[in-house]
């Protein structure tokens, strides 16, 4: 894991209580809104699954603390998307909030409906910019979440070790966490590829 | 050369015309090393210099001026194969300084637009 220069985070009285809410215009007409917003509020749930932080999505999209929207080409903020693929995504770190996805990509949550070979999971690159919004720049572990590259049609919607430790070196850990959880997740993969290579 | 059906089966190549991407065009630099002079090479370096890994101080017989500053030269030189070494470190790959077809074809992946240097999110908190 890494974090941004400065280590900058959102320091709030705890309860840490983040507000997340959607830019009204340009959302992709192609998923139904609710999905989106589903989709959204798993990838939230996972961060706040290991850090004592909660997500609460409001209407207000210009009072949230986090402000998620659809953008295409130069939408305002010095870093203008560039078409299909390319850049997918990008955040700013704590404590600005803001979280864009580019509109041209062929956004998907299911890819038995969407068959574009360019389709890019929408729920997993919501993960990853969530991470970057609450702190963790990029990580050179493949596996990690934080890795900074997504194949299109791949999902990667687990927490990795790597991304945990160093969220909660941030916030600290949610008290319901458990880390053996995560590691005995990581052995039973571990022992499945044992198998394999025994046969 | 076209693409032979063998070889472009994969339902997300991101060679494929069809399919394009953003750095599909770097395909073709692979095995470029020190002292090569290729076209594609100065994309190569904005690339490099976007997510963080090259200067923007360089010097000027590096790159050709430019109102934005960012047009560099298409010569492969030490401070690109220092960039290109950096860039398999920070991506968790082997460190040749090469531009092997491993390390090609993670620079052609679509990715999050965050610098891996982790400067430029900070850059945008200033700004607001």
């Amino acid at each position: 894991y890494a974090f941004f220069s400065g280590r900058p985070s959102w320091r709030r009285k705890a309860p840490v209580n983040l507000t997340y809410g959607f830019f009204p215009g340009n959302f992709i007409d192609y998923i139904p809104r609710a999905e989106v917003e589903a989709a959204f509020r798993r990838a939230f749930g996972r961060w706040a699954a290991v850090i004592p932080v909660s997500f609460v999505e409001v209407e207000e999209y210009w009072a949230a603390d986090i402000k998620v929207g659809f953008h295409g080409g130069d939408h305002g903020d010095g870093e203008p998307f560039d078409g299909v693929l390319g850049v997918l995504a990008h955040a700013f770190s704590p404590e600005n909030g803001r979280l864009h996805l580019d509109t041209a990509e062929t956004w998907a949550l299911d890819f038995e409906k969407e068959q574009s070979p360019v389709a890019v999971d929408l729920e997993s690159v919501a993960t990853h910019e969530i991470g970057h919004v609450l702190g963790l720049a990029h990580s050179p572990v493949k596996e990690a979440i934080m890795y900074p590259s997504l194949i299109p049609r791949k999902r990667k919607l687990k927490l990795h070790r790597d991304d945990v430790e160093g969220m909660q070196l941030l916030y600290g850990s949610n008290p319901h966490f458990r880390l053996d959880s995560l590691l005995a997740s990581e052995t039973s993969s571990a022992a499945r590829i044992g198998n394999v290579v025994d046969v | 050369h076209p693409p032979s059906s063998a070889a472009r089966t994969s339902p997300w190549d991101l060679r494929s015309p069809s399919v394009g991407g953003a750095w599909a065009a770097f395909e073709g630099l692979v095995d470029a090393e020190l002292g090569d002079q290729k076209t594609g090479v100065a994309e190569l370096k904005r690339y490099l210099h976007r997510f963080g890994y090259l200067p923007s101080n360089l010097s000027d017989h590096r790159r050709v001026a430019s109102r934005d500053g960012n047009n560099f030269t298409d010569a492969f030189d030490e401070v690109l194969e220092s960039a290109v070494s950096l860039y398999q470190s920070k991506l968790g790959m082997a460190i040749t300084g090469r531009l092997d077809g491993a390390t090609v074809n993670q620079m052609m992946a679509p990715r999050c637009g965050v610098d891996d240097q982790n400067m430029r999110p900070q850059r945008r908190n200033s700004q607001r």
